[in-house]
């Protein structure tokens, strides 16, 4: 469960920092 | 949703961003994306951080839908002109209350919310040496302010 929920973490941090990214690049 | 405590340091720079909504949208929005940038920086691992950081980059994602055709918004020059204006506004309406002798809450919430504004500034690149001395003055008055008439006395 430890990996799979730090490589679920990880996904979501991702997914984070490229949305935040697409919003800056619209600008 | 509630901050979770390791994301207290953007709490200020959201309450502004609320506080704007209607008042200001752009403002709102540039706060709110630096409380986004900042808090990716501060935690996006523990799992509440991670959840109010999504519910937070859900907000400027519609915010960015409603304002998408405001130049402040769609191009970062005129955003960084929209922002800095308006917090030197907010501060020298506090310089000219504090310089004619007038002290009250209004002021310091001035002061303080200026220095939050130039804090955002941050989001368009390195903040000028003027404005980072603008913002530690604005920090130190609203304090220095508060404290005085918390403890009834007459600011100098």
């Amino acid at each position: 469960t430890g990996s799979v929920g730090t490589s679920v973490a990880s996904a979501e941090q991702d997914e984070l920092s490229q949305r935040l990214a697409k919003l800056r690049d619209q600008m | 949703m509630a901050l979770p405590p390791q994301l207290r340091a953007i709490q200020h720079h959201l309450r502004t961003a609320q506080e704007h909504e209607k008042r200001d949208p752009v403002v709102s929005y540039y706060c709110r994306l630096y409380a986004m940038q900042t808090g990716m920086k501060l935690d996006s691992k523990t799992p509440e951080c991670r959840k109010f950081l999504v519910k937070l980059m859900d907000q400027l994602e519609s915010m960015k839908k409603e304002l998408g055709d405001n130049d402040s918004i769609s191009q970062e020059v005129v955003g960084n002109a929209h922002i800095e204006n308006y917090a030197l506004k907010m501060f020298l309406y506090a310089d000219n209350e504090d310089r004619a002798g007038r002290f009250h809450k209004n002021m310091i919430k001035s002061f303080y919310s200026s220095s939050l504004l130039l804090d955002v500034l941050s989001v368009f690149g390195e903040l000028s040496e003027e404005n980072i001395q603008h913002r530690k003055y604005a920090r130190w008055k609203a304090t220095y302010i508060h404290n005085c008439l918390k403890n009834g006395e007459t600011p100098q």
